[in-house]
């Protein structure tokens, strides 16, 4: 799973 | 939040400023692929899912999806319908196949969960590191661009280029690396590596974009 803090970028 | 990230952002929304100023201002969209275009409409729209799904990152976040979405829409609609007569379709001739194809195949390939938003997450990250390439093709066929549609591209590679000292800031200060987005992000910035080299040696000293014979 994608990281959580990498779901910030846009 | 770091400062590449936020001065990429800021380079992104200057990018689409400028695209629009230019289209508004000289009321032509010569020069501008639509295929371009519509390859960011089809990225923004299949990385931004999670914004119908009531993920919530941040207000910046949420705002800035939505303005991406919004914008890129908005162009469309100016170069199919305002201004169409200004488009020249025999000049934009890129085969979009040969992008959408085999970034969907990467997609369903390099993921990091087997569902539709995450393969669709890498979809538009594998797209977007190639949506540009219709839109240097039309540089390409014509040897010249006007100046502002030159902004425009050079802002759009500023973005990319500022997210790969954001993944390092954060790999030191997180800890965290994104392999998929960082890999798309390097071949991204590397695709505009010949149109900076022009764009620096002759726009910003004054000249026409004019690629050499």
């Amino acid at each position: 799973i994608r990281e959580e803090k990498a779901k910030d970028e846009l | 939040m770091n400062i590449f990230r936020l001065f990429g952002d800021l380079a992104h929304l200057a990018s689409i400023f400028i695209l629009l100023h230019k289209v508004q201002t000289s009321r032509s969209c010569r020069g501008i692929s639509f295929k371009t275009q519509a390859l960011y409409v089809a990225v923004f729209m299949t990385r931004y899912l999670d914004l119908f799904l009531g993920t919530w990152v941040s207000f910046y976040n949420t705002l800035m999806k939505l303005f991406f979405i919004g914008s890129s829409c908005y162009i469309l609609y100016l170069i199919r319908f305002q201004f169409r007569t200004t488009y020249d379709p025999n000049l934009d001739t890129f085969r979009v196949e040969y992008l959408l194809v085999p970034s969907f195949i990467l997609g369903l390939i390099f993921n990091y969960e087997f569902t539709l938003t995450e393969v669709m997450w890498s979809f538009s990250i594998f797209l977007e590191a190639v949506a540009i390439f219709p839109q240097l093709f039309i540089l390409q066929r014509t040897g010249e661009a006007e100046a502002i549609t030159t902004h425009y591209i050079a802002a759009l590679g500023i973005y990319r280029g500022l997210y790969i000292p954001n993944w390092i800031y954060r790999y030191y200060s997180e800890g965290s690396v994104d392999p998929i987005a960082v890999v798309a992000g390097i071949v991204q910035t590397g695709l505009y590596a010949d149109f900076f080299y022009v764009y620096f040696t002759k726009v910003l000293q004054g000249q026409r974009f004019e690629l050499p014979a």
